[in-house]
């Protein structure tokens, strides 16, 4: 699975990886 | 907790010994949102129970251009739950540790 990190100026750092299909809610 | 489209929960188990804790937050249901948020992707991160507020993460989140900032309230909201019901958990389960 790809993951992606976004580093905010203040220094928190956000792991963004793929929702597995089973945990979306359907629309 | 109120059903607010985006939902969060911890990335790890919650043993009550740290004050910071990982949590996974995603969208559900992009329809409950007023912007367009970036993808369908979780967003891991940390959050320090003592030292942060879900308002501060939350702004964060709006600035690193994951949601619109018509949604800060919501997604701040949508931490705020899951905060609260850890901390309660922890004072009920870990009374001794706290």
């Amino acid at each position: 699975s790809s993951l992606t990190q976004v580093v905010h100026s203040a220094g928190r750092r956000f792991i963004v990886s793929p929702v597995p299909e089973s945990r979306l809610r359907e629309s | 907790a109120e059903d607010t489209g985006v939902r969060v929960e911890l990335a790890e188990e919650d043993h009550g010994r740290k004050s910071s804790i990982a949590l996974r937050l995603w969208v559900e249901d992009p329809k409950k949102l007023k912007g367009k948020p970036k993808d369908n992707g979780a967003i891991e991160f940390t959050f320090d129970l003592e030292k942060e507020t879900p308002d501060d993460v939350a702004q964060e989140m709006i600035e690193s251009g994951f949601f619109h900032e018509s949604d800060v309230k919501i997604v701040a909201k949508s931490i705020r739950d899951r905060v609260a019901l850890i901390q309660w958990r922890r004072e009920r389960i870990w009374p001794i540790v706290q």
